[in-house]
């Protein structure tokens, strides 16, 4: 099946790289 | 059907659409809304005029989201002072033509005494379909794909709804919060919407708690519909 939590901190990531300017 | 209901989705004010000075005393107001899974033009069909009005067809003009009428237009014949609602299903499987702006509509009603014409802008946001959840696997791996030089940044200011609500709002609007995350103290929306279409858009919301103005990133394989996109987002989140 999917790998949940890998998406999760896959977002996290994302996030992370986004939010500073 | 009361506009607005049923979907949630933004109803703008009518607006006239056609003045009765320039069409022989027919005034139409009217707006777009969605609901049911369906596009609508809700209109105010108006006799000004001294005499019976009837008759009434409409007809538009090719357009760039393939939009044409799903019925015949439901207008009584109309007495000197005598107003009639009517709402039009829109169906989007017409012929397609690029205009500019991208989602004018050119319409021409006709009646028993003459043809008239008239434009329209439709707000983008009755394109946006209910399926237009992405999966999130894709939404990520789409993301990196597109590159930055791709990526369109507005700053929308006064926006004074916190992050639940601007998910909500959106939402009801038929874009989607497929992920949220919070980096320190700064709230992430990822988001998905799809147009009637199938053009995909993802954006990212970056809200600070106390500035009332956010971030809105934009990614599309079509990067045409940014501008339009981002007008809809301000009108929802400014209503």
């Amino acid at each position: 099946g999917i790998d949940d939590s890998n998406l999760d901190d896959s977002f996290s990531k994302l996030a992370q790289t986004r939010s500073n300017p | 059907g009361t506009p607005g209901l049923g979907g949630g989705c933004y109803v703008p004010p009518k607006q006239v659409w056609l003045l009765a000075a320039k069409a022989k005393g027919l005034e139409i107001a009217g707006t777009f809304s969605r609901r049911q899974n369906q596009i609508f033009m809700d209109m105010t069909f108006t006799n000004r005029a001294l005499t019976q009005l009837s008759g009434f067809a409409i007809q538009l003009n090719k357009n760039s989201f393939g939009i044409i009428p799903g019925a015949q237009l439901n207008v009584v014949a109309l007495n000197p002072n005598q107003s009639f609602d009517t709402s039009l299903p829109l169906s989007p499987v017409g012929p397609i033509q690029r205009m500019d702006p991208l989602t004018n509509l050119q319409v021409a009603i006709k009646n028993n005494i003459d043809v008239f014409y008239f434009s329209c802008i439709m707000p983008i946001h009755t394109l946006f379909v209910e399926d237009g959840v992405m999966d999130k696997k894709i939404y990520l791996a789409t993301w990196k794909d597109i590159s930055p030089s791709n990526e369109i940044q507005y700053q929308i200011s006064n926006v004074t709804y916190n992050t639940d609500t601007i998910s909500q709002k959106l939402q009801a609007n038929n874009i989607f919060t497929i992920a949220r995350r919070n980096v320190e103290g700064q709230d992430m929306l990822y988001q998905s919407l799809k147009l009637t279409n199938g053009i995909w858009v993802l954006t990212e919301l970056k809200i600070m708690p106390g500035n009332t103005s956010i971030t809105l990133s934009l990614k599309s394989r079509a990067v045409d519909v940014a501008t339009a996109i981002q007008q809809s987002f301000d009108l929802i989140l400014h209503n």
